[in-house]
């Protein structure tokens, strides 16, 4: 466990607890997407499957549990709070999704680190696929435009997680002799990448204090 | 890349 690690995976839970205030405590839904919910209930439900024969740590099993859990409160809420549904826009969250699942399935058969083990490929899969599930999101906000205060803030917390895990793959390549994990370098790449946009904006508005909402263009 | 190594990482 390094530094970088511990501080992503809280940037983690932090972006879970600004979504669930917001949807569960503010009980609404406006500006967020059900379909990056659910493709992170995939990501989630698919990735730690491994909590059933793979105990590493008690750190791992709970974050694992937490994240799952978590996970499906949001898209249960988002589907069956009355409240919540009323709020979110089904018709602008309309990005297609089974563009990105389906080549993210078949990526997870072709490439990943053992092809023997049905587990690494459904693992790869949960990879690939965390890499793009913000899509819709941000193409959500890019319609509305305007982004409010806490989505900002989810936002901002679930793409500091990669790019603080891009800084654990970095410093554990350098302090462990035999580490490399290419599958996760490049999904991890890619993921962190698809903020950069959102990043700047989010900057730029920020700067001026921490509750002028975002504007994107 | 790598032989499934025990997924250590979240």
């Amino acid at each position: 466990m390094n530094i970088f690690r511990f501080l992503g995976d809280m940037s983690h839970i932090l972006s879970f607890l600004l979504l669930l205030h917001k949807i569960v405590g503010g009980k609404s839904a406006a500006g967020i997407s059900l379909r990056t919910a659910e493709m992170y209930a995939i990501v989630f439900c698919t990735r730690y499957i491994d909590l059933l024969w793979n105990f590493a740590s008690l750190y791992n099993y709970l974050l694992k549990l937490l994240f799952i859990g978590a996970s499906l409160t949001i898209v249960y809420f988002m589907r069956y709070g009355p409240s919540q549904k009323a709020t979110y826009n089904a018709d602008e969250d309309a990005f297609p999704v089974q563009y990105l699942i389906a080549p993210c399935a078949v990526l997870g058969v072709l490439i990943n680190q053992d092809h023997s083990s049905p587990f690494e490929m459904v693992w790869a899969f949960s990879i690939y696929l965390e890499a793009v599930a913000i899509l819709p999101q941000l193409f959500l906000l890019q319609k509305q435009g305007e982004v409010e205060n806490l989505t900002s803030h989810y936002v901002f917390a679930l793409g500091a997680y990669r790019a603080l895990y891009l800084l654990n793959w970095m410093f554990r390549f350098m302090t462990e002799p035999d580490y490399q994990q290419r599958i996760v370098w490049l999904s991890g790449l890619v993921q962190t990448a698809l903020y950069c946009d959102f990043f700047y904006h989010y900057y730029q508005s920020k700067k001026g204090g921490l509750n002028k909402s975002v504007k994107l263009p | 890349i790598s032989k499934g190594k025990p997924k250590d990482e979240l």
